[in-house]
């Protein structure tokens, strides 16, 4: 563990509780994608899948379950929750997420560190997560005025995945055998998407104005 | 030895 990679997981873990304050605080999931949740949800689950069988530590395991719990807790409530559910812009959120499942499943099939069920699942919640912000980034720009929150939740999504390629790097030059080509060429794809997010999160925080994407 | 394919990050 280094500081990166800590940085990287607090980071998501503040992401995902800043999207928890804003559904239970607000009653509301505006301006959020179920797509991008249920997406989300696939990742963890496909990629935890030695959960049960590979023990690293307490750490990693508290952690797997706190990811996987919350995501499927966020997709429930927006799917079934009386009051939140009336909130999700269904006819904004139309993002045909297939396509992203289809392809990174094929690249999986086609790309993986080893021909096993586990590694196969594993580099597809890796190629799957670098896409999975695409639904909630157009969203965001179909919805044009962006809440706090919603901004908020995006960005800290965005800056976990950016820590953790200095992790990679870190890792590269104090550990002979790493390599983790898959995790990083993803990662830096995953971080390159949301470049045109941060550069108007930055300009609002700058100006001190309004998050407002481009339509 | 351990291969350094187990998974050590989230």
């Amino acid at each position: 563990m280094n500081i990166f990679r800590l940085a990287g997981d607090m980071t998501h873990l503040i992401s995902v509780l800043v999207l928890l304050l804003k559904i239970y605080a607000t009653k509301s999931c505006s301006g959020i994608s179920l797509k991008t949740q249920e997406l989300y949800a696939i990742v963890f689950v496909t990629r935890y899948l030695d959960l049960f069988t590979d023990f690293i530590s307490l750490y990693n395991t508290v952690m797997k379950l706190v990811f996987i719990g919350s995501s499927l807790a966020i997709v429930w409530c927006m799917r079934y929750h009386r009051v939140v559910r009336r909130s999700y812009d269904r006819e904004l959120d139309t993002f045909r997420y297939w396509i992203l499942l289809g392809v990174s499943f094929i690249l999986a099939l086609v790309l993986h560190e080893k021909f096993t069920l586990q590694e196969v699942f594993w580099a597809f919640s890796i190629y799957l997560e670098a896409v999975a912000i695409l639904p909630q980034l157009v969203l965001l720009q179909r919805s044009g005025n962006v809440d706090n929150l919603a901004g908020q939740y995006v960005f800290f999504l965005g800056a976990y995945r950016a820590f953790y390629i200095l992790n990679w790097i870190y890792r590269y030059l104090t550990e002979q055998r790493f390599t983790r080509w898959i995790s990083c060429v993803s990662g830096l794809v995953q971080t390159a998407l949301y470049a045109d997010f941060f550069y108007y999160y930055f300009i609002s925080w700058k100006n001190n104005a309004k998050l407002q994407l481009p339509a | 030895t351990q291969t350094d394919s187990v998974k050590d990050e989230l």
